[in-house]
């Protein structure tokens, strides 16, 4: 493995996005997972619809029928790769643009669909893991806790406590041997994390948080997904 | 009363912070903030000083990061993680199947 590694400088991550007032970030990190392995098919970046998913995917969690993924309200990453995967793949930005409200119906046009998904697969809790999956599949989908996020400005954050229940999605695109940490004079080994929460928030737009210790849950729920290659 | 040569003009303890209106000032003309009511600004306000001791408290909790002033800075908690969060952690859909395990040396 690469000691540090980061698709942005392959060309595999798309500008950050900004979700608005609106709980999709599930959305954002499932687009961003498969803007990077159709790239990795095809060698083409494309950015894709969120709002295909908001406004059309409700897909339920098979075991429980009440969770389903809902626009604004919530969702989950897996699902919508199996939501994207049964309704053929997702359509370019330019073509289902995001608004940020999930009222309105769903106006997927199959004949533009831009991306399908192959398969997906959960990533185990396995830093090694997670970093092969990186840098062979492309970025990741991946949840964490969110709590220190509000009032993060920069640096690699590594909180001495951090709760493990996850509450946002996000996509990981690298990470780094070690970003100094001068409080504790030593390198910290960090992964790069893109959010959609606009430019003008964190390292424009990115997160970096400390390896090594499933910090704030970022560890335990990962996702892959492949893209089917297009001729 | 002549010689009292310093004389305290703040309160003590966390509850004064020093600038918080001009915190509120630049945060405000930073990122375009407007209230549509004195009752808001005032409220807004208010969170926005509970935030400052928030991101004073984050920052001495993860002092390799940098905590301050952000776009979230005049949100409770609650809707911060009601309007940009959105992860519902449900289980697993079953047919999200693991992903093999790739070899990590050399």
């Amino acid at each position: 493995l690469p000691k540090d590694f980061d698709w942005r400088d392959h060309g595999a991550v798309t500008n950050v996005k900004n979700q608005g007032t609106c709980g999709s970030c599930w959305s954002f990190s499932t687009t961003g997972a498969l803007e990077g392995a159709h790239f990795l098919a095809t060698g083409e970046l494309v950015s894709l619809s969120e709002q295909q998913l908001v406004d059309c995917d409700h897909e339920c969690d098979p075991d429980l029928n009440d969770a389903c993924d809902s626009g604004c309200n919530g969702g989950l990453m897996t699902t919508a790769f199996g939501y994207t995967k049964k309704a053929g793949g997702l359509v370019r930005e330019e073509d289902y643009p995001y608004t940020g409200r999930d009222r309105g119906p769903c106006k997927f046009d199959k004949s533009k669909i831009a991306a399908s998904v192959s398969n997906f697969s959960v990533v185990s809790l396995d830093e090694d893991q997670i970093a092969a999956n990186l840098v062979k599949n492309g970025p990741l989908s991946v949840g964490i806790n969110a709590v220190y996020m509000q009032t993060y400005i920069g640096g690699v954050s590594c909180p001495f406590i951090c709760g493990k229940h996850l509450d946002h999605g996000v996509l990981l695109v690298g990470y780094g041997a070690g970003g100094y940490a001068p409080i504790r004079f030593k390198e910290k080994p960090y992964w790069i994390i893109k959010n959609s929460w606009g430019e003008n928030w964190g390292e424009n737009g990115y997160y970096k948080i400390c390896r090594g210790h499933n910090m704030c849950g970022v560890d335990s729920m990962v996702s892959t997904v492949t893209a089917i290659h297009t001729s | 009363d002549d010689n009292i040569l310093i004389r305290q003009v703040v309160e003590d303890g966390d509850e004064h912070l020093l600038n918080a209106e001009h915190h509120f000032s630049a945060f405000k003309t930073k990122f375009s903030k407007t209230y549509a009511t004195k009752e808001e600004h005032d409220y807004r306000f208010g969170v926005f000083k509970s935030n400052l001791l928030r991101a004073k408290s984050h920052q001495e909790l993860d002092p390799s990061a940098i905590h301050g002033v952000t776009k979230f800075s005049d949100l409770t908690p609650s809707e911060f993680r009601s309007q940009f969060l959105g992860l519902k952690p449900l289980s697993l859909p079953s047919d999200a199947h693991n992903a093999p395990i790739l070899p990590t040396d050399n």
